[in-house]
């Protein structure tokens, strides 16, 4: 399926 | 033969300080089909423990594959791992390459 929106999506820890 | 063989190694992280200081991007269905640390903050956990890099892929954490896990379910994963009492440390298993699912 084709790259959704949030592919640029960072999460920091 | 010639052709690097993808190695992964297990990196285990004390939790040395309140956070583990890194950041990833990517995950299933994204052009970046598992998790990269694109960010690692000095004083943090990863970064006392010095063994985790920029650019590494995260294969799994205290052995729970992250493959065809979204970002936010690997996020969530990442996130329980660090903060769960039971262990004072954190298992990745990364990579240096981009691995296709």
């Amino acid at each position: 399926s084709p790259p959704k929106e949030y592919e640029d999506e960072v999460t920091f820890f | 033969p010639g052709l690097l063989e993808p190695t992964s190694c297990l990196v285990r992280v004390p939790k040395s300080a309140s956070t583990l200081g890194i950041a990833i991007e990517g995950g299933a269905n994204t052009r970046q089909p598992l998790p990269r640390i694109v960010t690692i903050q000095r004083g943090g956990s990863a970064h006392n423990c010095g063994q985790l890099k920029v650019g590494q892929v995260i294969l799994e954490v205290n052995g729970v594959s992250l493959r065809g896990r979204e970002h936010r379910e690997a996020a969530r994963l990442i996130a329980e791992a660090f903060k769960t009492k039971e262990k004072d440390y954190i298992d990745f298993l990364v990579t240096e390459f981009n691995v296709s699912l």
